[in-house]
């Protein structure tokens, strides 16, 4: 079978800086692919290229992430394997900075399928995944998206990209 | 929101999915990604995908098993994102995009809002893009 990665950097009506989203994704395909060539399955690459993702600021994930009400970050991610029809999940995570990563081991360390907030925080703190600041979280990008909608309550701003993760 | 699926050698799929949310969201407010179906899913018998967009409208329709479903019934991936995508947006107004694999590799990245940056790697090439009908390639 020939190995296939694909990878998106989210949808919207406008990209921070095009030029570099385009560059980020194809950073983390290359990355996933790299996986694959050093002998990883679907699942580590489909991993390492979202951690990619994560860790690159100009994506609205792990740091990056768009601020809640309270101007913090509460993020989500979702593993799955097609092979078994395992899946993991953590949701409204605060506090760490790679969610896919603690999704599989929710996948592969508990017989669940998702876990939420507090709980979610409790499991990282319990693999080992190192609590990390909220600032480390925050961008100046994300922090100035959150000063522009600061007079809107939620959803009131209907613009397609206040909807869009 | 940031995504990944792929096809290894031995055959086997995998999807992941990962977000911030949206701007503001209220506390607690938990969107597609983490929803099995909605923000991801995968099956080796069929194909992978990973979505992103607006939320609630993902997880009304939830768009990546509907993409899969379509795939099971004979569409490929890129008829497959297509149909899901215009339902979603007739029936309930939602806008956003989706990345797929077919098991046989056949893969593709659709959305219907303006832009979605994304990148494949496959038989020793790179393709992207962002924009509609925007697809560049680089030999690795």
């Amino acid at each position: 079978m020939v190995p296939v990665v694909v990878v998106h950097g989210g949808a919207g009506t406008a990209l921070t800086c095009e030029e570099l989203c385009k560059l980020g994704v194809q950073e983390a395909a290359l990355a996933g692919y790299h996986v694959l060539q050093q002998g990883g399955s679907a699942l580590d690459a489909a991993e390492a290229a979202v951690i990619h993702l994560e860790n690159n600021p100009i994506y609205n994930a792990g740091c990056g992430s768009a601020l809640n009400e309270l101007k913090d970050v509460e993020m989500d991610a979702l593993i799955v394997d097609g092979r078994t029809l395992d899946c993991g999940a953590v949701a409204a995570v605060r506090r760490i900075a790679n969610p896919i990563t603690l999704s599989r081991l929710v996948m592969e360390k508990t017989n669940h399928v998702c876990l939420a907030g507090e709980g979610a925080s409790k499991f990282a703190k319990a693999m080992g995944i190192k609590e990390v600041s909220e600032e480390s979280l925050r961008t100046e990008y994300s922090i100035k998206m959150w000063e522009k909608t600061r007079h809107f309550n939620e959803g009131s701003d209907q613009s397609e990209e206040s909807k869009s993760g | 929101t940031v995504g990944a699926v792929v096809l290894d050698s031995k055959g086997d799929l995998a999807s992941a999915t990962s977000t911030g949310g949206i701007v503001k969201k209220m506390v607690g407010r938990v969107g597609d990604t983490p929803m099995i179906g909605c923000g991801g899913f995968a099956d080796n018998l069929v194909g992978a995908a990973s979505a992103t967009g607006h939320g609630e409208a993902i997880m009304k329709v939830t768009l990546s098993r509907l993409v899969i479903f379509h795939m099971e019934q004979g569409m490929s991936p890129s008829q497959a994102a297509d149909t899901a995508l215009e339902y979603m947006n007739t029936r309930v107004k939602g806008k956003g995009g989706i990345i797929v694999i077919s098991k046989s590799g056949e893969w593709t990245a659709k959305c219907n809002t303006k832009r979605m940056a994304w990148a494949t790697v496959k038989d020793g090439i790179l393709h992207y893009g962002s924009q509609h009908g925007e697809h560049n390639t680089k030999p690795l």
